[in-house]
């Protein structure tokens, strides 16, 4: 059950990092939206397909966690903990990952791509910003995949639980992330020695934003007029 | 946590993790 010895190793004369490599393997695809085209477009239409895309998703990023290094090794009750915390800041780190590619454009699912209009029609133009900024920021920095896999660890293993059981374990989960982000900018961005330090310096955003995610799809919940799928409720209520 | 029984079943469901 240890946790895996951080080293560094180089395959094919690409010098990779062990735990980010086991991070980019266990990276899940991204999932379809598929709204329903016989409903017209509305803002409950709209809602629905993304609370239902949330709860699909949801499902694929729980089976994801049990592949962080380290992360099967806490009690089931702290990876519950970390989840019931982290969950929106996951979620949403992949749409801002998916949507480095575009402009002013939100990229829920390859078929679900949110511009200014539709973020509008949805209620969700505020929230949506607030991502959008997130996206500017990696855009800027040249956001890499290796990062953001391993940033994205880093947010559930910093979630910051009320109620987590064994806070050493968690601590030693945080530590082998942080180191993996450490080696590989010191291996892949030597002339950067603050790139590190400049990607946890994004993280407080991330958690604000999923703050108000929550609180936003909180009040959603309580109108009633959205179906919510359990996974996605029972998470929602842990907030 | 007897109300999170979703989450509780994902993650208990779970085989050990892949072998990658």
């Amino acid at each position: 059950n240890a946790l895996p010895q951080k080293k560094t190793f180089s395959v094919g004369g690409v010098v990779e990092n062990k735990v980010v490599s086991l991070l980019l393997v266990a990276e899940p695809e991204g999932i379809f939206a598929m709204p329903d085209p016989t409903v017209p477009e509305s803002d409950i239409k709209a809602l629905t397909t993304l609370c239902d895309l949330a709860d699909r998703e949801l499902v694929v990023n729980i089976g994801w966690a049990k592949h962080i290094p380290g992360f099967p090794s806490l009690s089931l009750a702290d990876q519950m903990s970390l989840l019931q915390s982290g969950w929106m800041e996951i979620l949403i780190l992949r749409v801002v990952f998916r949507s480095l590619a575009l402009e002013d454009k939100l990229v829920y699912a390859e078929d679900y791509i949110m511009d200014e209009e539709q973020s509008k029609l949805a209620g969700l133009l505020d929230l949506n910003n607030a991502i959008l900024q997130l996206v500017k920021k990696y855009k800027t920095m040249g956001l890499e995949k290796e990062e953001f896999v391993v940033l994205k660890a880093i947010a559930l293993a910093n979630s910051d639980s009320m109620q987590i059981e064994d806070s050493e374990a968690v601590q030693r989960l945080q530590d082998v992330l942080h180191g993996a982000l450490q080696d590989y900018e010191a291996t892949n961005h030597p002339e950067d020695p603050r790139r590190a330090g400049k990607l946890i310096m994004t993280l407080p955003l991330l958690r604000q934003t999923a703050a108000r995610a929550v609180q936003h799809f909180c009040s959603i919940k309580q109108d009633g007029r959205v179906p919510m799928h359990k996974l996605f409720l029972e998470l929602l209520e842990a907030k | 946590k007897e109300k999170h029984k979703i989450l509780h079943q994902l993650l208990q469901n779970s085989t050990s993790p892949v072998d990658l």
